[in-house]
């Protein structure tokens, strides 16, 4: 049964993949990025 | 011997209370110690009124210099933007909550008060500092104590100041710099104006035996809530908030650097210095507010690394 | 009146101690309780239309019993008599009840539940009579319509330790954790309703039926991200269609988030939480499973 458990664990990962996750990421990435040029 | 703090000793209580010591000297009480369980329920009742301000009070007692907060309760005030105002309502809640405490076994006295400054820092304003004044006239020994909610999130760490006034007219001597914090643009006139008149605390803080082991088991949710959170996500509004209130900053210390500019020849060497210091605030909010968003940028790429970047 | 009064109620008791419910309260409805030929004083009111109320809901007529407690409702709040105030409040929710106005009976009976003195003038209150009031406020909360409101009583009744003891906390538990109810669980938890939670709606289906159905619907919308509509149907146990009709009404009453692709006959279920607070979820997901992992192996000695 721990190994049933450990494999459906690695089963999840990656925890997430959709496309818009990765623009939401990027865009708070930027964002963060963007406030610390400014305060530059 | 951690929970002796707990027991509570009538007679030395009113014997203190009869002594008076702190009549003689303003800056008497120094230190407080903060119940790990009365500073979550103050935390969870300000983060509860979100932006508006909510207000409670403290019970505990007092063990020479320190004061020391062991239970807090909520007061049904209703709070604003700007101001909390225990109408009459809360008075009587008060005053019943206290004797029915008393009545189920717990002697401790109200040692003060507590209200929230959501996103502007914990300070005491005008109405807060005559509020306090009033208190320690009459209700000795009593503490005000402030919390920022939405900086206690996005700082990852409480933030709280536990203030007392000085009586009126007392002129105190030169204080030493207390831990830097931004004031917005719309309350740096109340705070200029009456930041003299009371002074800082030392905040300890303890817990029980039992506090220990239920924090202990609280830990399995503690490690998960920090790998699971962002500060960037929850704070959206408020980092908007502080960057717009430097800009406001920004431009009232450019105007004045204009009207200054030719200052440099006639404006006495003090001017200038207080245009720096100006800028210079404003330099270290900007670095407060960006070193915050890369904290919670990083937390976000580590996050990214340990839990997305795994290929099957 | 006096002697015609004297007679009702001898009647009226020899009809109740028959069983004969409704006919007892026949026999005392006829009482001229608004008489002006002599004095009669509220609490004498009150205590006739409870009792007239309480004989016609022992046939489950909500409808008769509905227009005495109306009556009642403008006495209850000025009787001090609490036995009377109480019985009143537990015929209040059992119409409401039986006229599957199911959240605000719930709310009622979770009142009811609450009582803390258990000696109300010469009334014992017992135990086993709360534990029935908050088991009925569970079966209420359960057949009422999912939405906001009823996620809220459900938060309340799953956070009061009472309900952990009562039989029909594992359905209440699954219902709150929005987890799907499997077939034998549904029919177990029908064997405990009464006649007219089990009663056929007018899409020859029951209360029940409904309930469990737009339940598991909401539960199959936290799972996945689409269905077709034939595996929803086998999923649900109803024929596709069916399941069709009910998600889009859902769907229309903004009960459900999604959209339905009648070519494909699938289901797009979707989430407005945003992309970065679902990854937070995922993740908190997967720390739970790593804690369940070592917290087995530290059980097993590992």
């Amino acid at each position: 049964s721990l190994l049933r458990q450990v494999s459906s664990l690695l089963r999840r990962l990656p925890v997430i993949e959709s496309g818009k996750f990765q623009d939401d990421f990027l865009m708070e990435y930027n964002d963060t990025l963007l406030i610390t040029y400014l305060a530059m | 011997s951690s929970d002796s703090i707990f027991y509570f000793d009538d007679a030395a209580q009113t014997k203190f209370l009869q002594d008076k010591p702190w009549v003689n000297d303003p800056h008497y009480f120094k230190r407080v110690k903060i119940s790990a369980l009365a500073l979550l329920k103050m935390v969870v009742h300000a983060r509860s009124g979100g932006t508006i301000e909510v207000m409670g009070l403290m019970q505990g007692k007092t063990d020479g210099d320190s004061i020391i907060v062991m239970d807090a309760f909520a007061l049904p005030v209703e709070g604003t933007e700007t101001r909390v105002n225990a109408q009459a309502d809360a008075y009587e809640y008060m005053v019943d909550y206290s004797t029915i405490n008393k009545q189920a076994g717990r002697p401790e006295n109200v040692v003060g008060w507590y209200h929230s400054h959501p996103g502007y820092g914990c300070w005491l304003s005008g109405i807060d500092v005559s509020t306090q004044m009033l208190n320690q006239q009459y209700q000795e020994p009593f503490l005000a104590v402030v919390i920022d909610p939405t900086r206690t999130v996005s700082a990852g760490k409480v933030e709280i100041g536990a203030f007392r006034t000085y009586p009126e007219g007392y002129k105190p001597p030169d204080e030493p710099v207390s831990e830097y914090q931004t004031i917005p643009l719309n309350k740096i006139e109340d705070f200029g104006v009456h930041c003299k008149q009371y002074y800082a605390l030392d905040i300890t803080y303890f817990k029980s035996s039992l506090d220990c082991h239920l924090l202990d088991l609280l830990w399995n949710k503690y490690w998960v809530n920090t790998l699971s959170s962002s500060s960037l996500l929850g704070n959206g509004d408020y980092v908007a908030g502080q960057i717009s209130d430097l800009a406001e900053k920004l431009e009232q210390a450019e105007n004045q650097l204009a009207h200054s500019r030719f200052g440099p020849l006639m404006a006495p060497p003090q001017r200038k210095k207080e245009d720096d210091s100006q800028l210079a605030k404003i330099t270290r909010d900007s670095a407060k507010i960006t070193v915050e968003q890369v904290h919670g940028l990083m937390s976000q790429v580590i996050k990214d690394i340990l839990f997305n970047s795994v290929s099957q | 009146e006096e002697q015609v009064l004297v007679i009702r109620e001898k009647l009226a008791e020899l009809y109740e101690s028959e069983q004969q419910w409704s006919k007892a309260a026949q026999m005392l409805s006829g009482i001229d309780l608004d008489s002006c030929m002599r004095m009669i004083d509220d609490t004498f009111r009150l205590s006739k239309c409870v009792q007239i109320a309480r004989l016609y809901l022992e046939d489950d007529d909500a409808y008769n019993a509905e227009a005495f407690i109306n009556k009642a409702s403008f006495l209850v709040s000025s009787s001090q008599h609490e036995v009377l105030n109480l019985q009143y409040k537990v015929c209040y929710a059992r119409i409401l009840d039986l006229k599957r106005k199911f959240l605000e009976a719930a709310l009622r009976y979770y009142d009811i539940s609450q009582i803390e003195k258990r000696q109300i003038e010469d009334e014992e209150i017992d135990e086993e009579a709360l534990e029935q009031a908050l088991s009925a406020a569970v079966t209420c909360t359960i057949l009422a319509a999912a939405g906001p409101q009823r996620s809220r009583v459900l938060a309340t009744l799953y956070k009061d330790e009472r309900c952990s003891k009562l039989k029909i906390y594992p359905i209440l538990q699954k219902v709150y954790l929005e987890r799907i109810l499997r077939k034998p669980e549904i029919d177990a938890f029908a064997e405990e309703l009464k006649g007219h939670q089990k009663a056929l709606l007018p899409d020859n289906f029951t209360v029940l039926d409904r309930a469990m159905i737009e339940h598991n619907l909401l539960s199959a919308s936290k799972l996945y991200k689409n269905i077709s509509f034939h595996e929803l149907g086998t999923l649900l146990g109803i024929p596709p269609p069916k399941a069709e009709k009910i998600a889009s009404r859902m769907i229309y009453e903004d009960r459900m988030k999604g959209s339905i692709d009648q070519v494909e006959a699938i289901i797009h279920f979707e989430d407005d939480t945003e992309e970065l607070e679902q990854w937070d979820q995922q993740i908190v997901g997967v720390c739970q499973a790593l804690n369940d992992i070592l917290d087995s192996m530290a059980k097993k000695g590992f």
